[in-house]
């Protein structure tokens, strides 16, 4: 949208009000997460500031359009809104941003079909004039998160959109992530020139290899190869598309003995946040005792000293694939990330491989399901996979269950498990939440489109028969049996049944080499539950009841303390320990105005009696002096 | 292997922003959209 005036500052405030859903405050948060990923754009809980987004659980999913100036901005992350993309969508409208098909241009790249859209919603099919609508001199965009899907507003199946370019007709409504598009039109809006939590992307293919330099203290070199004869054949960023192209670092263990090493270290790095998620693909064509250790050389802020800290020994890698690793980091003065290359025993032929780092201040997933061969998978008979079993970092068990039976939609669906911390836990499991990533394996992190969901266990929730859907797999679940012979028992799945369509998995990086990422975070977001704050004596909302906020302040807890956050607007707002006071622009004037008065007409009284008793002194003075004075020589 | 059963997170309802407005009979601008006064007027 045109206009400064619709512009929110680069952090902005935001609440989470208590009508919402907990899964819906994960997804905010981490779609806030995507936003600080990739672009300048950054949220903080509200502390008083004139103008705030409160995300609430309204009736659907809605949002203005840029800042309001109205104090308060309501944007409602209703039911069945709460997956990432919606949210994304959602703030990208508060942000300043319409619809992809409602720019001016749109004509030359999609067509109406108006007689299949319900009668009464042709408006919503409007385009605007560039003196309302800025496209920033991006190309049309069909991937664009803000686009609508082929069939909205349809009276029917057939679509209400056709794409000009046909093979676009399935990707226009595709909510995953923000497209490259959205992002350039979003930088450019708010003059972006970095991000809060990306720190580095490398794929290898300038030969400056992103400023990483190599140790004098190891005994060999990482080499810039594209290829190996042992392996790996091509690259990971473009995977053989590119023959003679597309380069990788190598550490060839076959021409060095037992022991030797390789060192290569990134440039300094400057972290803001204090954590950082390593993420990088890995080859072994060498022996299987080679190993590859994750170090951070880290600077103190004197600059006087460097500790170097072994952060992860890389060991039993497999060989003939890249594989995906993520480490998770903590540094917090500026670092370099030390790759370094062991020469293990035994046979080797080839070496060690890295490719496509990525680096940035984010949570590293917990678990990662690597599927190999995922394109005879698709087309087996009996197309259902349960993911190897897995602990959250609470202690729960659990397995990803993968439908291809349904095909073209793919399905996903979360398990608790019986486990080997069962009598621990608390059951029914309260509030983790799930996240199942498909991974787009686009080179850049900041490219990536990859396609995720969250559900969170709710320990009230009930089936048919009464009992707990979360309740301990022992007790709920059914007799099954691993691969190995193990019996366990599983509990119903609860997820997705089109987590994504064959057509969007087919699309992109999501499929590499034949290999499918799905990565798996499972958290504890009790801590997002306000209403159940543990408190000695009150809850949040006991302590919030005895203390009434006026003029539709906020009860919030500040240090145990229940505290007004008073409504404001763009020139006035209230204020007092519970909201009581209004104060306004005009009244600052007013003060202002007859402080002035008061000031020039105490300095007015003040001169007037200097004024007078220097002339009443004076007076008095020449006749005195006059008495006994002679004239001489007066003209002379 | 007796498969246990699974249950859809949206109650068997794929149903993307607008259907979701659609379905609570929501009359917003483009489907999602809260205007303001210059918004409307422009629109």
């Amino acid at each position: 949208i045109i206009g400064e005036r619709y512009r929110w500052p680069h952090t902005i405030p935001y609440v989470l009000d208590d009508s919402l859903e907990m899964n819906a405050r994960g997804v905010i948060l981490k779609a806030f997460e995507r936003y600080r990923l990739k672009s300048c754009i950054d949220f903080k809980p509200w502390s008083g500031e004139p103008n705030y987004i409160s995300v609430f659980k309204g009736n659907g999913c809605w949002s203005s359009v840029g800042k309001q100036l109205t104090g308060i901005q309501e944007l409602s992350i209703g039911e069945g809104c709460d997956k990432i993309a919606t949210v994304q969508h959602e703030f990208l409208h508060a942000l300043g941003f319409w619809h992809e098909q409602s720019r001016s241009d749109r004509n030359d790249y999609v067509s109406i079909i108006w007689n299949r859209i319900i009668s009464g919603k042709e408006r919503n099919f409007d385009f605007y004039d560039d003196q309302v609508i800025d496209s920033m001199n991006v190309p049309y965009d069909y991937s664009s998160v803000m686009h609508y899907g082929k069939t909205a507003f349809g009276n029917g199946s057939e679509p209400t959109i056709i794409t000009r370019v046909p093979d676009f007709m399935d990707v226009i409504g595709q909510r995953m992530d923000f497209s490259d598009s959205d992002v350039l039109k979003l930088n450019q809006l708010y003059n972006c020139s970095s991000s809060l939590s990306f720190m580095e992307s490398c794929d290898f293919e300038l030969g400056n290899v992103c400023g990483m330099i190599q140790s004098s203290a190891d005994s060999a070199d990482w080499q810039r190869l594209s290829e190996v004869s042992e392996g790996p054949e091509s690259d990971h960023s473009n995977m053989g598309r590119c023959r003679g192209s597309g380069f990788f670092m190598h550490f060839n263990s076959s021409s060095v003995n037992e022991g030797a090493t390789a060192i290569l270290e990134s440039r300094i790095l400057y972290p803001k946040r204090g954590f950082q998620c390593l993420q990088f693909f890995l080859y072994n064509s060498g022996s299987e005792d080679d190993q590859l250790n994750i170090y951070i050389r880290e600077y103190s802020t004197a600059h006087l000293s460097r500790t170097l800290t072994l952060v992860e020994q890389i060991k039993d890698i497999p060989s003939g694939s890249w594989q995906l690793y993520h480490i998770t980091l903590n540094a917090t003065n500026k670092f370099r990330v030390v790759f370094e290359g062991v020469r293990g025993a035994g046979a080797s032929l080839g070496g060690l491989s890295i490719d496509d780092i990525n680096l940035s201040e984010t949570r590293c997933p917990h678990h990662v399901w690597h599927i190999r061969n995922f394109t005879q998978l698709i087309g087996s008979p009996n197309g259902s996979f349960y993911s190897p079993p897995f602990y959250s970092s609470k202690g729960y068990a659990f397995q990803i269950y993968l439908n291809l039976d349904s095909l073209p939609k793919i399905g996903m669906y979360f398990h608790l498990i019986s486990g080997a911390n069962d009598d621990q836990l608390e059951w029914p499991c309260p509030w983790q939440q799930v996240t199942i990533t498909i991974l787009d394996q686009t080179p850049d992190i900041r490219q990536r489109m990859s396609k995720q969901q969250s559900l969170t266990t709710d320990p009230f929730l009930t089936i048919d028969n009464g009992n707990y859907f979360w309740d301990r797999p022992s007790k709920v679940g059914a007799q099954v049996i691993f691969p190995n012979g193990t019996q366990f028992q599983r509990g119903r799945g609860r997820g997705f049944p089109n987590f994504m369509s064959q057509e969007m998995l087919k699309s992109r990086d999501f499929i590499k080499g034949d290999d499918v990422y799905i990565l798996l975070t499972v958290e504890d977001i009790s801590h997002l539950n306000t209403q159940n704050d543990p408190l000695p004596t009150l809850n949040v909302n006991d302590l919030c009841a005895s203390f009434r906020c006026e003029n539709d302040g906020i009860c919030i807890l500040q240090n145990g303390k229940a505290e007004c956050r008073c409504r404001s607007g763009d020139d006035w707002w209230y204020m007092g320990e519970r909201c009581e006071k209004r104060g306004s622009t005009r009244d600052t004037i007013v003060i202002a105005t007859s402080s002035t008065a008061a000031v020039f007409a105490l300095m007015l009284i003040i001169t007037l009696v200097s004024v007078y008793c220097t002339r009443k002194k004076y007076r008095k003075e020449p006749s005195s002096r006059t008495v006994n004075t002679i004239m001489e020589n007066q003209y002379a | 292997m007796p498969t246990p059963e699974i249950f859809d997170v949206d109650n068997g309802l794929d149903r993307d922003i607008f259907d979701i407005n659609e379905d609570l009979g929501l009359d917003l601008f483009e489907g999602d959209i809260i205007l303001d006064e210059i918004q409307e007027r422009n629109a």
